[in-house]
């Protein structure tokens, strides 16, 4: 799966998500990532998600919509809201993966709950970091 | 100011797997959709407009499970799904069971922009998309040696009883 979040310079948000999959799936079988509210969210009051992982518990468990109710109805700020529905909801059901996510202050989240995640994240100051394995970001000017 | 994160999927490949130069493309592949939505967003874009160049950078890019790098179903085809979601107004768009768009992300962008639907399926996508001019691959264009290998490693495995432990695979 590949995806992305972004806020723009207005406050606007978007998220996309495009072609999950595990290897030798089922013909047909579909996961998260086209399903809105799970593996694909945005809501300019709340964040944008896209997520990457076991695609049938992130749809069960409507994992984008569920992070954006816990910042509009919890209280619970972003990494508050991703890390509890990624490592206390998704990974004790065998929800294995991540999601990256941004909310309407421009904070942003990359977690996962796996061996790693390929992952990147560039703001303003236009340094572009990325990381794999649970290891810090690297930064590249 | 902006903020743009992206991810290329998660269950990486095993360390024991990795090496220096693989890793290096990894993060290479990462940098260019990083840039690619960065110019957009610096230069007072959308949000929208900016997830779109990203992943469309990151579905060109075969190390990453998305159009090129598609996974094969268990009848060695590719099949592939897109959503796109815009948080000005709660629009989105989504395709799913397709192969032949060379961006999945654009045909999910067109059902947004250019449909009353949300969400469309196989043949009818397929003729959405024409009708709508999204660019069209041949299969060849999808084929990567390394997705085929993991799927006859897959199937040999299923025949064998064996079970896999390889979270690249599960993930993509």
């Amino acid at each position: 799966t590949v995806g992305a979040v972004a806020r723009d310079r207005n406050g606007h948000l978007a998220a996309a998500t495009s072609t999950g999959g595990m290897t030798a799936k089922a013909p047909g079988r579909v996961g998260d990532s086209p399903v809105i509210g799970a593996g694909t969210w945005a809501d300019d009051e709340t964040c944008a998600v896209s997520g990457t992982g076991h695609g049938e518990i992130f749809i069960r468990y409507a994992a984008g919509h569920e992070i954006a109710s816990r910042l509009r109805y919890a209280g619970q700020n972003l990494q508050q809201a991703v890390h509890g529905v990624v490592v206390d909801v998704l990974a004790p059901v065998g929800g294995s993966g991540g999601v990256i996510a941004v909310d309407r202050s421009g904070a942003f989240s990359l977690t996962f709950n796996c061996s790693g995640m390929y992952r990147g994240v560039v703001t303003g100051d236009g340094v572009l970091r990325t990381a794999i394995y649970d290891e810090p970001l690297v930064d590249f000017r | 100011d902006f903020t743009l994160a992206v991810h290329g999927g998660a269950g990486t490949i095993l360390r024991t797997k990795m090496t220096p130069e693989r890793e290096a493309a990894y993060h290479a592949g990462l940098r260019r959709a990083l840039e690619a939505g960065r110019v957009v967003l610096a230069d007072g874009g959308t949000a929208i407009d900016a997830v779109t160049a990203a992943v469309m950078t990151l579905e060109d890019e075969p190390l990453f499970n998305a159009g090129r790098g598609a996974v094969y179903t268990s009848a060695g085809l590719q099949e592939m799904d897109a959503a796109i979601m815009d948080g000005r107004d709660r629009a989105a768009g989504a395709i799913a069971g397709i192969c032949g768009p060379r961006n999945p992300i654009l045909a999910a962008r067109a059902v947004m922009e250019k449909s009353d639907h949300v969400f469309l399926i196989g043949d009818n996508a397929l003729n959405f998309c024409r009708q709508n001019g999204i660019a069209f691959e041949d299969a060849s264009y999808f084929f990567t040696d390394q997705r085929w290998d993991a799927l006859q490693e897959t199937l040999a495995m299923r025949r064998s009883g064996g079970e896999d432990h390889d979270e690249s695979r599960k993930h993509g």
